[in-house]
Formats: C-alpha cells, sequence, structure tokens
C-alpha cells in the first residue's frame, strides 16, 4: 500500500 | 497512472492553454477574474516546491514546471501587459475569506506536521475554493464568453476526472488520500451549477448568461 505522504498525482 | 487520471491531467492542461491563447488572440483578458488566477498561483507555488525535493517521474516534472510557468504567465498577461483590459471593478471576491480558512483547515487537518506537508494540504484545499472569485465574477457579470465557457468546463472537469482515478486506484491499489479526496469533491461540486448552464446553454450555441 503506497504512503499516501508520496504526492504522485499533480 | 491510469486513464482517468491521464485524462484529467489532459483536461487541466487544455483549460490553461485554452485560457493563455484567448488572453493572447483577443489581447483581452476581459471576463477573467485575476484573483483566480492569484490563487491558482499560490496553490502551484505551495504544491510543486516539492520539485526540488521529490522526483516521481520526467512526467510528473514536466507538469509541475509546465502549471507554475503558466500561472506566473497568465498573472503577468493580467496585471501587466494587457492590465488595461481586467475587469477589476467586477472582480471584487474577498480572497481573505478563502485563505484564512483555508490556513487554519491545513494547519489542522494534515497528514503530517511538517513544512512541506502542510503546503501541499494547504495548496490542497486551496485549490478547491480558487475558482470562486471567477464563478463570483460570472454571476456578478450575468455572463461569460464561450471562450471563458470552455476554459471554465475544462478546468472543472479536471478534478472531476481526478475522483474517478481516486476510485480507480482504490480498487486497484488500495491507494486513497482522503483530504485530496474530500477537497477534490468539494472542488467537483463548487462546478455544478456552471456544468448545468455549460451543458444547457453553451453546447446549443448560446452565451452563458444567467436569468436576471
Amino acid at each position: 500500500r503506497q504512503n499516501e505522504l508520496d504526492h504522485d498525482e499533480l | 497512472m491510469n486513464v482517468f487520471r491521464l485524462a484529467g491531467d489532459m483536461s487541466h492542461l487544455l483549460a490553461i492553454i485554452i485560457l493563455l491563447l484567448k488572453i493572447w488572440k483577443t489581447r483581452s483578458c476581459a471576463g477573467i477574474s485575476g484573483r483566480s488566477q492569484l490563487l491558482f498561483a499560490l496553490t502551484y507555488t505551495a504544491r510543486y516546491l516539492d520539485l526540488v525535493t521529490n522526483w516521481v517521474s520526467l512526467y510528473n516534472t514536466v507538469m509541475k514546471v509546465f502549471f507554475i510557468a503558466t500561472s506566473y504567465a497568465t498573472i503577468y498577461l493580467m496585471y501587466l501587459k494587457f492590465k488595461a483590459t481586467y475587469d477589476s471593478n467586477h472582480d471584487t471576491f474577498r480572497v481573505e475569506f478563502l485563505l484564512l480558512p483555508v490556513t487554519i483547515l491545513a494547519l489542522v487537518l494534515n497528514h503530517e506536521f511538517s513544512f512541506m506537508e502542510i503546503l501541499w494540504t494547504f495548496s490542497i484545499y486551496l485549490e478547491a475554493v480558487a475558482i470562486l472569485p471567477q464563478l463570483f465574477m460570472v454571476s456578478k457579470t450575468g455572463e461569460a464568453e464561450s471562450i471563458t465557457s470552455h476554459y471554465l468546463f475544462a478546468l472543472g472537469s479536471y478534478r472531476l476526472l481526478y475522483i474517478f482515478n481516486w476510485i480507480w486506484r482504490y480498487y486497484t491499489e488500495e491507494y486513497y488520500d482522503l483530504i485530496a479526496i474530500i477537497a477534490g469533491v468539494v472542488q467537483t461540486v463548487l462546478y455544478c451549477d456552471f456544468f448545468y448552464l455549460y451543458f444547457t446553454k453553451v453546447l446549443k450555441g448560446k452565451k452563458l448568461q444567467l436569468p436576471a
């Protein structure tokens, strides 16, 4: 599960 | 990356290109809210500071640079180059009523109390409401040029498409970010009234005009 702190979206 | 996310980004890109072309070709920024554009520039500046700390992909970097650069280019065109055409007497939404609550909310409701994370959260909340001065301006003048309507439609569609992207990611990656989702839903809801007018008027060749 990806960490929500990663912010890979724009 | 999925098709909804890509379509959302392209819609966002298209909105910005439509706006810049409108201003450039007509040599006028009439009907455009400078206050909304200032809020967008603040949004992208706060969010994309991670350009220097966090590498995601070439696509991500190029898009971030584009969004920051075009937001400042728009401000330059509105407040300097074509200042004479800027409709400032209709652009009167009090942005402090947005900035203050958004700042407080970002300090209270965030994933982590750190400088970069609070800036990111602030930008997410601010983006959700940044269009309000523009919508206020349209309601104040009671109309919008077709090209401005197309701009608003593309800009509104972008976050709606992101919502589909978040649903997709929830089922395929079990990934979700509640802050982005809730703010994105609020952002999209703000456009609903405009979407209705866009479909019932603008697409039928009529000018977007509010009932008196």
